[in-house]
């Protein structure tokens, strides 16, 4: 029996929200710890990784180790059901092939469940290594996604370089070129604004910028992203999900033939 | 000209 739940929907929809744009469909690994889901997005080249914690479920139940796979499109039918102030819970046998999400109205007057067929997929697990990265960036997600949002207009691939003095993102194509440069900050009242920088080594590295769009649907998920990077291995763009877990994006760099 | 290579090139598969 496995059974999860959260007092309300808004943070599921936000998760399906930041996946469902890279994966058409993922398997959600449950276990008493949590639940994992690790998926490449089908060209490949980026990679989604979600931790939920069981200590971050307002109730969590796992008997059996469980995976579950589910079409993505299918699942954010389903969540839109739901209000978002409603509880959500979701069910399953051991063994099952449909997996039920519940919603409650916070009066308990209006309860609804929809089962879902799950699908068999083919697990391609990747053993990421824990990297010590040369330069680690944190910073306000909105403002990650503006700078995302503003340079994918001038060029297809954004680059980055990170010294000990700032983080600059740059872009350039036929229309000119843009460069946005973020100094890292001091005092901040708000640690929600602030930008730290860690360096071991400075980097120059280039992205698709298709690619970090897709990450920043992300944003409703956290104030502050953080970026990890090291020359030659893919970038991981970490938004955290207060007291419930993490969502992190692996992006390979663009290479020099 | 750069080149965009796959995921699978730095971690191997579990």
């Amino acid at each position: 029996m496995f059974e999860a739940r959260l007092n309300n929907a808004t943070t599921l929809k936000k998760i399906l929200d930041a996946i469902k744009d890279l994966l058409n469909e993922g398997t959600f690994d449950c276990s008493d710890s949590g639940i994992q889901l690790q998926a490449m997005d089908n060209s490949h080249v980026s990679l989604v990784s979600l931790t939920l914690r069981s200590d971050g479920f307002d109730k969590f139940r796992c008997d059996r180790n469980l995976s579950m796979g589910m079409n993505l499109g299918s699942m954010a039918k389903i969540l839109k059901c739901a209000n978002n102030d409603d509880t959500v819970t979701i069910k399953a046998q051991d063994n099952a092939d449909t997996v039920t999400f519940m919603f409650e109205s916070q009066n308990q007057e209006k309860v609804s469940d929809y089962e879902m067929k799950l699908m068999n997929l083919d697990q391609e697990h990747l053993g990421i290594p824990e990297t010590d990265y040369s330069c680690v960036v944190r910073m306000p997600a909105m403002e990650f996604a503006r700078i995302c949002r503003d340079l994918a207009q001038f060029s297809e691939s954004v680059v980055i370089c990170c010294t000990k003095e700032g983080v600059k993102f740059s872009a350039s194509g036929d229309v000119g070129s843009a460069n946005v440069k973020l100094a890292q900050t001091f005092n901040v009242d708000k640690e929600e604004e602030a930008i730290v920088i860690e360096m071991q080594e400075p980097v120059v590295l280039t992205f698709a910028c298709r690619y970090l769009n897709a990450f920043t649907k992300a944003t409703p998920l956290s104030n502050q992203v953080q970026l990890s990077m090291s020359a030659d291995v893919p970038l991981v763009v970490e938004y955290r999900i207060a007291e419930l877990g993490h969502i992190r994006y692996y992006l390979a760099p663009k290479i020099e033939d | 000209f750069l080149s965009q290579t796959a995921m699978e090139t730095f971690y191997a598969t579990r």
